[in-house]
């Protein structure tokens, strides 16, 4: 479960102050498919970055399962981080030197799950999101839209308990990424997992259970 | 105008072939506004980056104007698109550590522009994207969306007269997507500037004038 309390973030640029988030309220209960939407500068990756402990908010707090992140040490926040939340970045952040498959295994790895564990996992969730025999490519030699999917599956190949995913289907087409948010409603349905998405897609917007709306820093 | 002849594009991988591209025959006149579209790894980018000789076919031939791409030097290449062609990347490609209008001055500066005429016309093409105020920012500090536009920006400010767009919609909202493409179809009215868009976005493929699909390499 999610909850963000009067949470709030201000970027400086030199002497001018920039209010990306102000005072935002909400509560996001275990097992909920939420979106947030939003137009392009109006906070979205911001709220996801507060929400993950990626960034610390300027006011307010976030709790993860009643937890106070900004209670928590710095090892034990990216121990939060490796565990409990898978995060899909807008911009992928993959791994240049490593494959497909070795950027999936890697936060299983270093999660400690057996290697043979980490392979069979990593080539599974690979053909889920439709990437089977791209596993041994670099990112550089895939698609954007298979680099997106690759980002996607490693966010959510050791199931964490929270997925925060930042526009996870803007380079896909609309029958792939139909698919992959088919993948994701049945994780949720099966796993228990809870998924907070920002999107342009209103085909994802189409699957979430609740819609939430960005504009300027603020929920409306 | 644009040709393609027989255009095909092969990756290897090891000892194994990737048919990316598989003789595309293309006919784009000036003054043209055209969507290509098609499933992720359909072969849009490749294609787009063998249009602009970003990269060289494996069969067949590339005409910008007339001139056959493979015929030109490497300098000649370099020149032409320099001058005469745009490239939207899929993404990005901005310079971290130059600021927006930094980005978007650069081409002209390469093209021998003077300073303040750079200076005026970047800032004039950045608040037609929406994104006045934000020249000075670096693109780490811009959302997604913002860092697109700054891309787009940088490309039709010299107003070339071609310009290959990879999905350059992907991270906006269809207000932002809506406004951006009402600019690029006044610069085609107006400027007769020829567009080839790849695109994903439904919203875009409204705008062009044709519409050509590629799937798993082959025009359909
Ligand atoms: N450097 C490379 N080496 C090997 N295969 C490649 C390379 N670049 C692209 N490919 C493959 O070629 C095919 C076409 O790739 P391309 O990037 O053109 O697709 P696309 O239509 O732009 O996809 P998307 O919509 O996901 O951006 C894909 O299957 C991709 O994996
Ligand atoms: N490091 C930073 N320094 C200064 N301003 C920033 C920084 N990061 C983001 N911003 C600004 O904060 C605002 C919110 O940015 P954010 O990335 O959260 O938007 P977004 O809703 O994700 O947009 P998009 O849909 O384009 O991805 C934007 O106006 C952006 O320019
Ligand atoms: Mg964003
Ligand atoms: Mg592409």
């Amino acid at each position: 479960a999610i909850q963000c309390i009067d949470l709030g973030k201000t970027y400086y640029q030199g002497n001018q102050e920039i209010p990306a988030l102000k005072g935002v309220q909400l509560n996001i209960p275990k097992g909920d498919f939420v979106c947030l939407s939003g137009p392009s500068g109006s906070g979205k990756s911001t709220l996801l970055n507060l929400i993950s402990g990626l960034d610390q908010p300027t006011t307010g707090q976030v709790r993860i399962g009643g937890t106070r992140l900004d209670q928590l040490s710095k090892t034990q926040l990216s121990d939060l981080r490796l565990h409990r939340i898978g995060f899909v970045f807008q911009a992928y952040n993959l791994v240049p030197v490593l494959s497909a498959r070795e950027n999936v295994e890697l936060i299983m790895q270093l999660q400690g799950v057996p290697a043979k564990q980490c392979r069979q996992q990593a080539n599974s969730v690979l053909a889920e999101v439709g990437l089977e025999g791209l596993e041994q490519r670099r990112p550089a030699d895939l698609s954007g839209g298979q680099q997106q999917r690759v980002a996607v599956a490693r966010a959510i190949a050791s199931k964490p308990e929270l997925i925060l995913a930042d526009e996870p289907t803007a380079n896909l087409d609309s029958q792939t990424a139909e698919s992959l948010m088919q993948l994701l409603q049945s994780m949720n349905e099966q796993h228990g997992m809870t998924f907070l998405f920002s999107t342009h897609d209103p085909l994802v917007m189409n699957y979430s259970k609740r819609l939430i709306r960005l504009h300027d820093g603020a929920l409306v």
